[in-house]
Parts: C-alpha cells; sequence; structure tokens
C-alpha cells in the first residue's frame, strides 16, 4: 500500500 | 537511488567495516559504547523486520541482513569474544531515558497506528539518539583513538548525507518523509561537536581530545 511505499530507504 | 542515498548507504557499511576492524585489530572495545551498540541493533532488527514481507530491491534485502547481521555480531564481540575489554564503568548513559521517550513518540507520531508502522518510527526516532551514549562516553574520557573517531565520522556523516538526498527526491519527485526528516536533522545535529573537534584535530593529524 502506499504507507509502506514510503519506506524504501535504509 | 541517487548519488547522496548511494554515498550514504556506503559511509554507513564503511562505519560498520572501520568498527569491525578497530575491535579486531586492537583486539579490544575499548572506547566503544556498549549502549550504543546494542541500540543500533534495536534499531535495525525494528526497522527491517519488514525484511520477510516487503520487497524493495535486491540491493535493499542484502543491506538489510548486513546491518542486522553485523550489529548482533558487534554485540556478541563486545559482550562475549572481547568483553574483558569492555569498559562498563565509563558507559553509564541510562538508555531508559532514550527507549521510553521513543516508544511514547512512536505511539503518537507515526504514519498508521499498525504494529509495522508503529516499530519503524519507533526504529527511526531511536536512531537519532543511539548515538548519544557513544558521545558520552567519549565525553567522559575526553579522548578517542583515530580509529573510533573515523567510524564516528563515517557514522554521523551517512545520516548527513541523507539530509542532501532528501532535499534532492522533494526536487526530483516530490517526496515527503516529515519523520525521518526532523529525525535525521537531531541525529546529524548530536555530531556537530564531533565534525568540529574530527576537522580541527584528527584531520590535520593530532590526537582527538576534547578541551579541558
Amino acid at each position: 500500500d502506499d504507507t509502506r511505499a514510503a519506506h524504501d530507504e535504509l | 537511488m541517487n548519488i547522496f542515498r548511494l554515498t550514504a548507504d556506503l559511509m554507513h557499511l564503511a562505519s560498520i567495516f572501520i568498527l569491525l576492524l578497530k575491535i579486531q585489530k586492537t583486539r579490544s572495545c575499548a572506547g566503544i559504547s556498549f549502549k550504543s551498540q546494542l541500540l543500533y541493533a534495536l534499531v535495525f532488527i525494528t526497522r527491517y523486520i519488514d525484511l520477510f514481507f516487503y520487497w524493495v530491491s535486491l540491493y535493499n534485502t542484502l543491506m538489510k541482513i548486513f546491518f542486522i547481521g553485523s550489529s548482533l555480531y558487534i554485540v556478541y564481540l563486545m559482550q562475549v569474544k572481547f568483553r574483558a575489554t569492555n569498559d562498563p564503568v565509563l558507559d553509564t548513559f541510562r538508555i531508559e531515558y532514550l527507549l521510553a521517550p521513543c516508544a511514547l513518540l512512536a505511539l503518537v507520531a507515526n504514519y498508521a497506528f499498525t504494529a509495522q508502522e508503529i516499530l519503524w518510527a519507533f526504529s527511526v526516532y531511536l536512531e537519532a539518539g543511539a548515538i548519544l551514549p557513544q558521545l558520552f562516553m567519549l565525553q567522559r574520557r575526553g579522548e578517542a583513538e583515530t580509529i573510533t573517531t573515523h567510524y564516528l565520522f563515517a557514522l554521523g556523516a551517512y545520516r548527513g548525507l541523507y539530509l542532501l538526498n532528501w532535499i534532492y527526491r522533494y526536487w526530483a519527485e516530490g517526496y515527503v518523509d516529515w519523520i525521518a526528516w526532523i529525525a535525521g536533522l537531531v541525529q546529524t545535529g548530536l555530531y556537530t561537536d564531533f565534525f568540529y573537534i574530527y576537522y580541527t584535530k584528527v584531520l590535520k593529524g593530532q590526537k582527538f581530545e576534547l578541551p579541558a
């Protein structure tokens, strides 16, 4: 979902 | 992926290799705060728990495995293999004063009230302050081995470079992540004094010593 997609960084 | 983020991640990797090198070469973890290392292990476990159910890229997955694995290995080295060189007398920062506020903040300031998002926010807040026991210990010792200062520089530079990455991503993609941004600013800010002394002393070939 959109919220999770924000966490593409380490 | 942009150059700031890649350089930042490489600095983060480098910091861990420098720390491992310091421990293995000197066969000692003197001057390293066990509490900070324990907090980093907790940061990586709580943030990268998504490893099992959220795929970003092979790069992302390998880095997550490396950060979790290396942080646990460092905790093992400090607590088991080189325990005798560990100096808890100087490692006196009260981490409960860090853990409790971060847990509370994660419960109220998160992107969604789900276990995963709360853990993610907690890890970001905790990472911002996880270096405090180490800086506190440095303050008490008044000096540091040069290799330890290189470790701290690489670790501080990593989050500083992420700030540039966020500016770039905002400009290029309209990317916004307030939680990471504010925590990242605080995290980088904590290194200000250290960066200054590193620049004025270590880079000029002198020993890292705090002014009396």
